[in-house]
């Protein structure tokens, strides 16, 4: 369950 | 957003421009391992690649530009500026990127989320950001006395990846489905790689004296 909004850390 | 986040990208943000802003008034990087800048710079640039393809929010993007704009400026001013360079440690500074790129960019072909370019790099960023304090730490143990400067440096840098772990913990039990194993592995990593120094860096501080790092 991983998607690309997940990947907001900087 | 969580405080801890916010507190990590903060400490994160204060080491860079703090660096930044003394080398540009003192026109000194005195101690400061330009091969860890250049890391750092190839660390954002790797891992920002998805700035003007996926929006996040106000503040993501233009910390990223802060991030980018502040760690090639340091690039800049360590190689470039004709005050700032003479006052470099060249004959000191000689871990070689090579070392830390190449095993890191075999490790993102190999364990990634998804095969495309744009994952395999966000997967080197993590993997290279983890190590890419190594030739500051060396540069540190060779010069032996710290100033300033660099102290302050590497405490901020060690307090954000403090923050980003409690971030994570806390993420995990707040948010369905937030798992990173890359992001948590090669944070884990690079935080033990900060505790010597915070060790050394404590001891000093408790005791009121200069900081001293052993042979």
């Amino acid at each position: 369950p991983q998607n690309n909004h997940e990947k907001d850390e900087l | 957003m969580n405080i801890f986040r916010l507190a990590g990208d903060m400490t994160h943000l204060m080491s860079v421009l703090v660096l930044l802003l003394k080398i540009h008034t003192i026109k000194s990087c005195a101690g400061i391992s330009l091969k860890t800048q250049e890391l750092y710079a190839l660390v954002f640039a790797t891992r920002y690649l998805d700035i003007f393809t996926d929006f996040i929010s106000v503040y993501n993007t233009i910390m990223k530009l802060i991030f980018l704009g502040s760690s090639f400026s340091i690039v800049w001013y360590m190689r470039r500026h004709k005050l700032v360079r003479r006052s470099y440690d060249k004959e000191q500074d000689t871990f070689r990127h090579f070392f830390l790129v190449l095993p890191c960019l075999l490790l993102a072909l190999v364990m990634n989320e998804k095969f495309t370019f744009k994952e395999v790099m966000w997967a080197f960023s993590l993997y290279l950001e983890a190590v890419a304090i190594l030739p500051q730490l060396v540069l540190l143990q060779r010069t032996k006395n710290i100033d300033n400067l660099t102290g302050q440096y590497v405490f901020l840098l060690g307090a954000y990846r403090a923050f980003y772990i409690f971030n994570w913990i806390y993420r995990y039990f707040t948010e369905p489905h937030y798992v990173h194993w890359i992001t948590w592995i090669s944070g884990l990593v690079q935080t033990l790689l900060y505790a010597d120094f915070f060790y050394y860096y404590f001891n000093s501080w408790k005791n009121n004296v200069k900081l001293h790092l052993p042979a």
